[in-house]
């Protein structure tokens, strides 16, 4: 009964916090590296 | 607004100027420098003259910005969407960082109050068009404007600047108000874009985990229980149309995530999260009750002979950090309970005790829930504290024949089904991690069932214990061990009962229940 | 034994406005910043694929194993993100070094003929972003700052 709370694709095992690479409540999965902000120096800023 | 003329034609030229220098080379190269010239625009045109035309132009502005995107919506779907979308955004975050440039440098770089002045009255300007378009377009609103402009604004007035760093639990706090006012229940069209603002990784990095001295969680737990205050209705009843589907899986995310990042959060606030969540609703509320301090180890329930009284950890009390004691309403009642638990007369306290409790005779909506939630932790919790006086601890025996028993012994007997129901969840909503409460609650549950002088409140009890076992993962420990208990106990003499053999299927369950349990 | 309550007026209302809005979901993308090339948009694909993150890709060992190619396509097409730093990362770790002034990556081969506070004078190879090609030249001077 009830939903199974591990098929809402957030890693429950994971030994590090969710909530840095929370996708949101809607996402399926994390977020990915390429999704997360990062201060990089301004000259990485290329674009 | 009967604005002043000519000011809605200003506003749009400054708007669309500053788009096209933020967006410049020289803009991305320099955007401090670009601001400066800006600024000194806005003052040419009068704009920074008075209180009262800056929020006359914010005003404006986010109206012209929301027209805009409202322009654009309409072919926002399929491959173009993401092109689409990011014209929109090229005008909302452009006005996004004009505020926030704004908010950074009004004032004296150390003087944070103007700075939150201001973010205030444009973070109310935004909410209150928000609400104005909720109002007109009804079930024609769209959200995307509104959310767009609350998440970037956030990420930009979080970077990590000491500036913004000296005034971050200003922001939380002004988001705070602004998210509140905006809740579900007040804007039913802006909840899943609210839910995300809510739950988005760095307001909850900031509102849980970096905040110092967990300042930002009673802000948080509010906007917990505005969302749950919303979604209980729609709960309250089995079957879930797919719009209240889709809220309610994106709030079990986030328990999930709270649940794993932030337990203790969830440990503090349970009383005022379960008051708020339908009785019915048994997974969620599973999940929050499931939650325990990540430093304590959980003996294994299925242990056997597990001795839970001999366990350090049910001498703590637990920390409740809802007033429960002040749900008691109203005061009179609160004095005739104290008057009642400190003599233990009058007894017509305890016949009188359902006419207090029972509000209509709605099925279903019979009883005040907040109180009966109140009055069951004020009452357990008071008889921890006369039972410690006497130097003794909470056991089988030293919680029987106390005014505080008398109190639930009453309730188990006097009240019916629904109220009993009602009851006993109250109780069960307190077998948590190993505490003190949980310790309590379970030997009133269990004496309760050896008491009863009926097996219709047994059976009930069993009901409402096995409820909760029968959902998917998380249980609560104290769930686990109190059904444990009383399943192995010779004591209670559970496989004696009828209720347990009224059907082959419902014995089935049992023993599978007590075969993963024993 | 509560059984179901039927829906206030008012909620009736709500869920009208909620359902409206259920037909435009916030999307992934609208709660990241604009990303020029690779927003976060969701897409499906075969189910044989990895439907999940991999574990721990966004790890410094994780982008250590990825190809050079890979690592400069994330440098360039996922900036400002945690897995620009990544690749960044594990970049220098294959010896390679970001120039500034020419916003290209090059990587010193043998030591250099010259070496003084300013220049250095070596065989190298750096990665032309415009071609996506990467070259050697000899004698090439650089006028570089290190960025640990």
């Amino acid at each position: 009964l009830g939903q199974d709370l591990t098929a809402l694709g957030l890693n429950l095992n994971s030994p590090d916090n969710l909530y840095p690479t929370f996708g949101g409540p809607w996402a399926e999965t994390p977020c990915r590296a390429q999704d997360i902000d990062f201060s990089v120096p301004p000259e990485y800023i290329i674009n | 607004y009967d604005d002043p003329p000519g000011l809605l034609e200003k506003t749009e030229y400054l708007l669309r100027e500053w788009v096209n220098i933020y967006h410049s080379p020289q803009g991305a190269k320099d955007p401090n420098k670009a601001f400066s010239m800006f600024v000194h625009q806005m003052n040419c045109h009068g704009i920074l003259k008075t209180d009262d035309l800056i929020t006359r132009f914010f005003r404006l502005s986010t109206q012209m910005v929301v027209e805009l995107c409202y322009r654009f919506l309409p072919d926002c779907t399929g491959t173009g969407a993401t092109n689409t979308r990011n014209k929109m955004f090229h005008t909302v975050d452009a006005y996004v960082k004009l505020i926030s440039l704004l908010v950074k440098h009004s004032g004296e770089a150390n003087n944070s109050a103007t700075k939150i002045n201001l973010l205030n009255k444009v973070l109310g300007i935004v909410a209150g068009v928000l609400q104005q378009d909720h109002e007109t377009h009804q079930t024609d609103f769209q959200q995307l404007p509104y959310q767009r402009i609350f998440i970037m604004l956030f990420l930009e007035l979080n970077a990590r600047e000491p500036i913004l760093e000296a005034i971050n639990f200003q922001l939380l706090t002004a988001y705070f108000h602004t998210l509140h006012i905006l809740r579900p229940a007040k804007s039913p069209g802006f909840a899943y874009a609210w839910l995300e603002l809510v739950s988005h990784r760095l307001f909850l990095g900031r509102m849980l985990g970096l905040t110092p001295q967990q300042k930002g969680w009673y802000m948080y737990a509010q906007l917990l229980i505005d969302l749950f205050k919303y979604l209980a209705p729609f709960l309250r009843n089995a079957e879930l149309a797919k719009p209240v589907t889709v809220l309610y899986k994106g709030t079990l995310r986030v328990l999930l995530v709270l649940l794993h990042d932030f337990p203790e959060f969830l440990c503090d606030y349970h009383y005022g999260f379960c008051d708020v969540i339908p009785p019915n609703c048994i997974q969620m509320r599973n999940l929050i009750l499931s939650a325990f301090p990540r430093n304590m180890r959980l003996p294994d329930p299925f242990t056997p002979n597990l001795k839970v009284d001999m366990l350090a950890e049910i001498s703590n009390e637990p920390r409740v950090l809802t007033e429960f004691a002040l749900m008691i309403q109203p005061a009179s009642f609160k004095k005739d309970l104290d008057h009642y638990l400190k003599a233990r007369t009058p007894v017509t306290f305890l016949s009188d005790l359902r006419s207090n409790l029972q509000i209509s005779n709605e099925p279903g909506l019979r009883y005040n829930i907040p109180l009966m939630n109140a009055l069951v932790l004020y009452v357990g919790h008071e008889a921890i504290t006369y039972i410690r006086k006497k130097g003794l601890s909470p056991n089988m025996t030293t919680i029987a024949h106390s005014a505080h028993m008398d109190i639930f012994q009453n309730l188990a007997v006097d009240l019916d089904t629904e109220g009993r129901y009602l009851f006993l969840n109250a109780i069960a909503n307190q077998l948590r991690y190993p505490n003190s409460h949980t310790h309590y609650f379970s030997c009133t549950l269990l004496y309760l069932f050896a008491e009863a002088n009926t097996e219709a409140i047994q059976e009930q009890i069993t009901r409402v214990l096995l409820e909760r076992l029968i959902v998917n993962r998380p249980h609560p420990w104290g769930l686990l061990i109190t059904f444990i208990e009383l399943i192995k106990n010779p004591t209670y003499k559970f496989w004696n009962h009828e209720f347990v053999h009224c059907a082959p299927e419902i014995e089935k369950l049992f023993e599978s229940v007590a075969r993963s349990c024993m | 034994p509560l059984g179901p309550v039927p829906l206030q007026k008012e909620h009736q209302c709500q869920f009208q406005m909620m359902e409206s809005a259920y037909y435009h979901m916030p999307h992934p993308a609208d709660s990241e910043r604009v990303r020029h090339y690779l927003p976060r948009t969701p897409c499906q694909t075969p189910v044989y694929y990895h439907q999940t993150p991999l574990p721990h890709s966004d790890t410094l060992e994780f982008f250590q194993r990825l190809s050079t190619e890979t690592l400069f396509f994330i440098f360039y097409y996922m900036e400002g993100s945690k897995a620009q730093y990544l690749a960044a990362k594990a970049l220098k770790k294959q010896s390679w070094r970001f120039h500034t002034k020419y916003m290209m990556w090059f990587q010193r081969h043998e030591e250099p003929k010259l070496i003084n506070e300013e220049y250095e004078q070596g065989t190298y190879i750096y990665f032309d972003y415009e071609k996506w090609g990467q070259r050697k030249k000899e004698g090439f001077t650089f006028e570089y700052k290190y960025l640990e």
